[in-house]
């Protein structure tokens, strides 16, 4: 059989190239939907733990306390902008 | 489930909504559909009714926006975040927004109404296969004449089922043409034009002239957005795809999602990628607008979001084509509200002396015709192009087509109908795109359904009302503010109903009863004006109360209909007639639309 062809990947002019880390993007989610109180989240991983472990519960994820694939798929999937904890 | 702190809620039970802009995305009617069926979800269960209305006195106001919208809560772009609300209360509590850089539509790819051809108005099928080729937009391939066209079906080389793509080739919108075609080229600012363009507005949007002159017949309307074709995203964004193009040196006639490892398709809008670098993001499924205002409204009605994965209040967009209402999303909004209370049975009460029928008679309604047309498409494309096409697009909406295009569809099943008339002496039932009618004669049997749109092309899903004047014989069609009137197969609208003098307290015509000397009640609510056909034009001084003038009749009627000399008052499934004797009217019987009049059994 004919060997798979390497697909070709091109960059497409004005296409944002900079994306966020997991971690900022883990940030920035949670500030956004209430589950901490500031935007940046202190050093020592135990405030984003409690945040992740918060937001595993509120919305029946495996509760790891960790950044996991699913934890990150969730937080990329499309959603209602209303937040879920808080006003 | 949650509700908002202090258990928020509306604490009137007839909430109103106001439908302030519209996203380019889906037709309008289908929008207005998508959200009335949204809120039919939540007036289903609780006491709550949801009525349209058209001013910001709304207690839900609804709109689409982009990014930064005026409530200082920004949307962000394609994806993430799709809309938000408002929990209950004035001004913008209530409100719902929807992000209109999302792709709108019912969940499963662009919704593209297709017009003439053969396939009754259905609507165009992406991907679909022509000459062995996919397309997952609409095309000119096959035609010389580059009339736009999309096959209903997913292999028009086997189901040969087509019709045109909205195209300012085929009409217009709004304007002052009367909806005209474009005619190009056309002249603006001594200026030659040969499509649509933005230049002159400061708004974006297309437009062109329906003469060739603009400067000097001032004829102009909007072009159809093409959203099959327009792209997101990329260095582009609103343009249109351009097929075929060329990419690292290969030619594409559809999206691909060759060169990226995302897996979006996308396509150059210039006809070559590798010089111009041009692009954007295709169509992709969309988003169901119906899904994403049932959660929305499930906000503006007082729920918060819930835990339960497979709830509507779920934060998280997911299509389904199941009920979207949980238990859990149940229980959250009868908390607020209670459950819907049980209709009590309510046989009609009779003042006629007439025999009540014991039980409808059994004559039943026959099934719609099972034999297939002979005949192939009249129009549209044929073979490649060099055959080129026959028959041309601009033939006009064909007679009522003989087949209906689903045989399952029963009028016994429907609850309400949109409208009933009388029209060429033979009452016809419209409901959601489709119509129905008694056949001539004795024995009334009901024929159909057809498709609205396979008879009267310009018409929206959803109509209020329907009469024909019987002196013109012109068919006037109302839905909400607009009104179409058909004279043969030309029309003359969407027309606001300012221009028949009919201001904004009026929010929809519900019903008519011509009158002789070519003068028609026009109902609407409560009350009725005279209408003069052939001034157009209501007469203001003569609103008048309707039980004033037609004692005995329910105050909220949803339809009204004249029917062999006799009026009709139609309210849930029941209707009252009235009949009128010496200027005297009234109810000499009580029945149901359904037994009495298409005599389901």
């Amino acid at each position: 059989a004919p060997r798979r062809r390497q697909p070709t990947v091109v960059v497409f002019p004005g296409e944002p190239q900079t994306s966020l880390t997991n971690r900022q993007l883990a940030e920035e989610y949670l500030y956004r939907y209430g589950y901490t109180p500031g935007a940046e989240l202190s050093e020592d991983g135990q405030s984003l733990q409690r945040a992740l472990l918060r937001f595993q519960r509120r919305l029946s994820l495996p509760e790891t306390g960790e950044l996991d694939s699913t934890t990150l798929n969730a937080m990329r999937a499309p959603r209602c902008g209303v937040p879920d904890v808080g006003g | 489930f949650q509700t908002f702190e202090g258990d928020l809620k509306w604490h009137h039970h007839n909430i109103t909504y106001w439908i302030q802009n519209y996203s380019e995305d889906l037709p309008r009617d289908v929008i207005d559909d998508a959200f009335a069926r949204a809120f039919a979800l939540w007036s289903a269960v609780t006491p709550l009714t949801f009525t349209r209305v058209y001013g910001p006195e709304a207690d839900i106001v609804i709109q689409f926006g982009v990014r930064e919208h005026g409530d200082g809560y920004p949307f962000d772009g394609k994806n993430g975040l799709l809309a938000h609300a408002f929990p209950p209360g004035a001004g913008i509590q209530g409100d719902a927004h929807f992000d209109d850089e999302e792709l709108w539509s019912l969940g499963k790819g662009v919704v593209i109404p297709t017009y003439f051809g053969n396939a009754k108005g259905a609507a165009c099928h992406f991907p679909f296969t022509f000459q062995g080729r996919s397309y997952s937009a609409c095309t000119t391939d096959g035609r010389s004449d580059d009339m736009l066209w999309c096959s209903t079906t997913a292999d028009y080389d086997t189901d040969r089922q087509f019709g045109f793509c909205p195209s300012e080739r085929l009409y217009t919108q709004d304007g002052n043409a009367d909806g005209k075609p474009c005619v190009f080229p056309f002249t603006f600012q001594g200026r030659t034009y040969s499509a649509c363009t933005s230049d002159g507005r400061s708004d974006g949007y297309r437009w062109c002239a329906t003469t060739a002159n603009y400067d000097q017949d001032k004829l102009y309307g909007f072009c159809p957005s093409r959203v099959d074709a327009t792209v997101t995203g990329g260095n582009a964004a609103g343009e249109l795809c351009v097929f075929p193009f060329t990419f690292l040196g290969k030619e594409y006639s559809a999206c691909t999602r060759e060169g990226r490892n995302d897996g979006h398709l996308w396509c150059a809008t210039t006809s070559n990628f590798d010089k111009d670098k041009k692009w954007g993001f295709c169509p992709d499924q969309g988003y169901s607008l119906y899904l994403v205002a049932a959660h929305e409204f499930g906000h503006a009605l007082g729920l918060d979001h819930t835990s339960v994965p497979e709830a509507l209040m779920y934060p998280m967009y997911r299509f389904t084509e199941e009920h979207p209402l949980h238990r859990d999303d149940v229980q959250g909004i009868q908390h607020l509200y209670g459950p819907r209370p049980e209709p009590e049975p309510r046989p009609p009460t009779t003042t006629t002396t007439e025999p009540q029928p014991t039980a409808p008679p059994t004559v039943c309604v026959t099934g719609p015709p099972t034999a297939r047309p002979s005949e192939g498409p009249t129009t549209g494309p044929t073979g490649p192009p060099a055959a080129g096409p026959t028959g041309p697009p601009t033939a006009g909406p064909s007679a009522a087509p003989t087949e209906s295009p689903d045989p399952a569809e029963d009028v016994c099943n429907v609850d309400i109908f949109d409208a009933i008339a009388q029209i060429g002496n033979r009452l016809h039932f419209f409901k959601a795109g489709k119509y129905w009618r008694l056949s001539e004669g004795g024995g009334r049997r009901v024929q159909g359904p057809f498709l609205v749109k396979s008879t009267w092309p310009a018409l929206p899903r959803k109509l209020d009302s329907v009469f024909e004047d019987p002196l013109t014989k012109k068919i006037f069609f109302f839905s909400g503010r607009q009104v179409w009137v058909y004279t043969g197969a030309s029309v003359l609208g969407p027309r606001r109903l300012d221009k028949l003098g009919l201001g904004p307290e009026v929010a929809q015509v519900t019903g008519a009863l011509p009158r002789p000397e070519g003068k028609v009640l026009l109902f609407s609510g409560q009350s009725f004006w005279r209408f003069d056909v052939k001034t157009q034009k209501v007469d203001p001084q003569s609103v008048t109360p309707v039980d004033q003038t037609f004692p005995g009749v329910p105050i909220s009627t949803h339809d009204i209909f004249q029917y062999q000399e006799k009026a009709y008052f139609c309210q849930d499934n029941f209707y009252w007639r009235v009949s009128s004797r010496n200027e005297v009217n009234q109810v000499d019987y009580v029945g149901y639309v359904t037994f009495d009049l298409l005599k389901c059994p």
